[in-house]
């Protein structure tokens, strides 16, 4: 089980506050599959931010199995980002130094996986995504949906217990952004939780459980609550 | 009158080759409105940094209203662009410590524009994607539609003759996304010709011609050619 309560996310800028998130309570069991939607601006990354220990609230609850999450100091979040989230960032945030094998490699890197194991799993989740003939290439030396999908596989790296995937489909054709929904409903019915973003209608029907967000509050909760 | 022949683009890393156009040929006359669609990696963000004087082809030619566009040494290429090209990038490429303001005027101070004109003309554009209230704010303070909509607001700061538009509406909500692609129909109304590469098939399906892509090669073209 994963809740948060009554979270809310404020930005001062000056005079100016903007609230991203205005009191915002979710639940949802283990294996879940849930799509957020909703309009430009009405706090969908932000929840995403903070579900994946990237950022924390200004106030409110968050509870990771039983953990809270919001109390854990920088080297605790560090540990549970790296140990039980994959993120697929809407800006990707690949290096691009890097080759796309190597970026797939960094999370491993940071979870001790030895040289030999995590070489063969990232070569591995590139091939899931389509790209195994570019696990040499850099970011730059790539397109836009070919870059997303070197975000996916990076992803998965480690085995998350939940996948955060902010747009991710966004930058693929129809094709391909359906083997990677095929992808990521194949590794729900094998146990990963699946929270995704989209303005995508077709990839939001696919989820068993709708939310959808306005001015930083849910405004709709549709489909299976367990 | 804006024609392609032949353009290749082939990138060389090592041994290996990537042909990202094979042998493009294409014209279209002013005041166009296409739609480029096909699968990722397929060479249309390569056409289209092309077409907007970014990038070279390895051959081919590229006439713009009968200039020729290949043969123009890189001070004729900048000002080919500033002057006459609106892009909107896949990846936004907004300067982020520049406010939004700045960033949309940034192509006037290139072209000269005096200060005054400039920042009425840049509130005027953002005030268009619906962004008016957040002119002040940078990049990083905005969520990923919101930047979107501040570079699209750019591309159309200096009046261009052709705006070439990557994915304009990959970031956006189905309202908002609607709201841009009525604001470009209008300037196309009114002489504008209009690029856009959309993996939308409804975003695809407003443009009045479309042209599908596959490896590196044009495969299909419908609709109106003049
Ligand atoms: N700088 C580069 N170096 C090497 N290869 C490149 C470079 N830029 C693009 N490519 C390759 O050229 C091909 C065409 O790329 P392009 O960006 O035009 O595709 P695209 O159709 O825009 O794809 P997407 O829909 O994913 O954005 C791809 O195989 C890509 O990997
Ligand atoms: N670092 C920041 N500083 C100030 N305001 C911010 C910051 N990040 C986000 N915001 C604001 O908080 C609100 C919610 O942003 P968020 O990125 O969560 O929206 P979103 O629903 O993901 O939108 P999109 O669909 O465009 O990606 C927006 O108004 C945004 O401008
Ligand atoms: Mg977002
Ligand atoms: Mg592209």
């Amino acid at each position: 089980m994963i809740e948060v309560r009554d979270l809310k996310k404020t930005y001062q800028m000056g005079d100016e506050t903007v609230a991203a998130l205005a009191g915002v309570s979710l639940s949802f069991p283990r294996g879940s599959y849930l799509a957020i939607t909703g309009p430009s601006g009405s706090g969908k990354s932000t929840l995403m931010n903070i579900l994946g220990g990237l950022d924390r609230p200004t106030s409110g609850q968050y509870l990771f199995e039983d953990e809270d999450v919001s109390h854990l100091d920088d080297d605790g979040l560090a540990h549970f980002r790296n140990q039980r989230i994959g993120f697929v960032f809407q800006s990707f945030q690949l290096l691009p130094r890097y080759s796309a094998l190597q970026n797939v490699e960094l999370p491993m890197v940071y979870a001790g996986i030895e040289v030999k194991e995590r070489r063969e799993r990232a070569a591995e989740m590139l091939a899931k995504v389509g790209l195994a003939d570019r696990r040499h290439h850099r970011p730059t030396q790539m397109s836009g949906g070919q870059q997303q999908r070197v975000a996916i596989a990076r992803s998965l790296a480690n085995h998350p217990d939940l996948l955060l995937a902010d747009e991710p489909t966004g930058a693929l054709d129809s094709s391909t952004g359906k083997d990677v929904m095929a992808l990521f409903e194949q590794l729900n019915s094998d146990g990963l939780t699946v929270i995704l973003v989209t303005h995508d209608a077709n990839v939001a029907a696919r989820a068993r459980r709708r939310v959808g967000f306005r001015d930083g509050l849910i405004v709709s909760d549709e489909g299976a609550k367990s």
